[in-house]
This record gives C-alpha cells, structure tokens and sequence, in this order.
C-alpha cells in the first residue's frame, strides 16, 4: 500500500458517500445517470466476484463490500425511492456499446482464458468507460448541482491517483499490470475535460456551466 | 505449474 493509492481509495469513498448524501439529502436523484450507477454495480460484481473466496486482506475485503453494496443501494434507491426524479429523457446513452465493446477487450486483452480472469478483464474495460452516461447527461443538461460534480470530480480522482500508484508499484514493487494501467490512463483521459470545466468554475467559486 | 494471478487492487 502507498499513499496514492490509499487516497485513491478514500477518494471513492468519499465519492460514494457525497452521491449518497445528495439522494437521500435532497430526496432526488435529479442530474445522476442511472445507467452510470448500474454499469458500476455491474463492474464491482465481476471485478470482486472472488471476494469471498480469495482472501487479499481485511482491507480490501471490507472495500470490495462496501463497493458492491453501495452500488447496489444507489441503483435500487433510484428504481424505488426516488424514481419519479430521475431524467430519463436525457439519460439516453446507449450502454450496449460499452458493455459489448468490454466484452471484445475483455476477449482480446486478458491475462488467462479463465471465467475469472475474463470477467476481471471486463470489469476494467468498463469501468473505464462506466461515467459517460454521467458525462453525457451533464452535456445534455448543460449545468449541474455542485454536489453532482463533486461526486463526478472524487470519482475522477481515484482512478486518476492509480496512476502514480502504479508508476510508484513499478519502481519499487516491481509491480506492472498492462491492462489495469492501459485501461486506467482511458478512464482518466475521459474525465481530462470534465477536469478542466472543474477546475475553471468550481474551483474558482463558480457554478458549473459548460462553455 | 502455472502462476497464480493475485488482484491484490480495488
């Protein structure tokens, strides 16, 4: 463990309890993708789907958890509690593209044809790409709640601080894992303009508006 | 004998 990867970490965390906070806060799910959240809960599912039968370490297990039930609770708030505020009308990006084309890298890009391995392989893939119906939504809608891009903006920051983690693991750990790092770098990039829109208005005390 | 991978990251 090193401390980016720790704040990366705590960065998702921090991200899941600030979306949390803003549903049951402001009883809506007003400006988040619910296509987003469901992608991430099926990431966390094939991605921790060992969790109780490989033992890493009481740290990862108690976060493989947390990971997989707050998606699952984010998701199903949203069906139920909070379902009459949701924005289906601009929540239109077409998930089967992201799904089907993880399935492909998953199939190209793999370090073992073994089921685990696969769905491992997959649930990179689409993390990587799991926030452009988020992304999308927050185009169409031109503007956001600050506490919306808050969650966008720490949710950015975890996979934005593997990378140091990971340059950091290959120099003293000699530690490298291609598609991880590949596909980390993708997701990173995807969120390089919501970045800069962040750091230009939020940043500055401003509302977030895209240009 | 084939090595084992370990994901040992979220």
């Amino acid at each position: 463990m090193n401390l980016f990867r720790l704040g990366g970490d705590l960065a998702h965390l921090v991200s899941i309890f600030i979306l949390l906070q803003k549903i049951t806060a402001n009883k809506s799910a007003a400006g988040i993708s619910i296509k987003t959240q469901i992608l991430y809960s099926i990431v966390y599912v094939t991605r921790y789907i060992d969790v109780f039968t490989k033992w890493i370490s009481l740290y990862t297990f108690v976060m493989k958890l947390i990971f997989i039930a707050s998606s699952f609770y984010t998701v199903w708030l949203m069906h139920n509690t909070y379902k009459s505020t949701q924005n289906p009308q601009i929540d239109t990006f077409k998930i089967r593209y992201l799904i089907g084309g993880s399935i492909i890298m998953a199939a190209i890009f793999n370090h073992k044809l073994t089921f685990n391995e696969l769905v491992w392989s997959f649930s990179i893939w689409l993390e990587s790409v799991a926030i452009l119906p988020q992304l999308f939504m927050l185009q169409r809608t031109g503007e956001a709640e600050n506490i919306t891009v808050h969650y966008i903006f720490a949710l950015g920051i975890y996979r934005a601080l593997y990378i140091p983690n990971w340059v950091y693991r290959w120099i003293f750990d000699q530690y490298f894992d291609y598609i991880a790092t590949v596909a980390g770098i993708i997701q990173t990039l995807i969120y390089s303009d919501f970045f800069y829109v962040y750091y230009q208005r939020v940043m500055k005390g401003k509302k977030f508006e895209l240009p | 004998d084939e090595v084992e991978i370990i994901h040992d990251e979220l």
